[in-house]
């Protein structure tokens, strides 16, 4: 599937906030 | 041993396994999990997106993992 370059961006900011939170949770373990 | 149940292990393994760039459509994940609830799917889809080992790519119906991308 082609994504524009909108779309694209948006994914990607998703996934940076996805790993911003997956360091919260690990850290929280701690 | 992750900290998750074995039906969210699943639901990871799955998505992590979708290659796409759009990732994996929450239609084909209650496709492959037939017989799982479907309220059971979108409760481990949110606990995994609140954890952050996936997000939401296209809309809020499609899901990548985190890592291995």
């Amino acid at each position: 599937v082609c994504l524009t370059e909108e779309q694209k961006r948006k994914i990607e900011e998703n996934r940076q906030r996805a790993l911003a939170r997956r360091a919260e949770r690990l850290a929280a373990q701690q | 041993t992750n900290g998750l149940t074995p039906h969210q292990s699943q639901i990871l393994s799955l998505i992590k396994s979708c290659k796409g760039n759009e990732g994996m459509a929450f239609e084909e994940l209650k496709n492959r999990l037939h017989g799982m609830n479907v309220n059971t799917i979108r409760q481990a889809v949110e606990f995994l997106s609140n954890e952050g080992h996936i997000y939401s790519t296209i809309d809020d119906e499609h899901y990548k993992c985190t890592d291995g991308d």
